[in-house]
């Protein structure tokens, strides 16, 4: 698969970029938490798609991410 | 009530347009 690029994101449609950016990112977070995958790139989607490209180059990034929205759907949770 | 479930966040399943996507493109 090759790597997206910024010029390809832009050169897509609105939703259509969440789209193929959800599909590159969801691999990467199932590897990191498989069980909650789909809700966390669900999160993790909602981030602008700037960010998003620079995550999907950054393991780092994605990682603190991938974390932080662990947490937040935790939180959310324990409302419900 | 009974049955009710989290809505949020919208999932997102490879292959499957995203259900998250309503509200940028409505």
């Amino acid at each position: 698969q090759e790597p997206l690029t910024a010029s390809m994101v832009a050169a897509a449609l609105p939703h259509e970029q969440k789209q193929m950016i959800g599909e590159r990112l969801y691999p990467l977070v199932y590897e990191i938490h498989s069980q909650l995958a789909n809700k966390i790139t669900g999160m993790l989607l909602e981030i602008d798609s700037s960010e998003l490209l620079l995550m999907l180059e950054s393991p780092e990034s994605l990682h603190a991410k991938v974390e932080e929205a662990l947490a937040v759907l935790q939180a959310h949770q324990a409302m419900e | 009530s009974n049955g009710s479930s989290i809505s949020w966040p919208p999932e997102f399943h490879p292959g499957v347009p995203w259900k998250g996507l309503q509200n940028i493109d409505p």
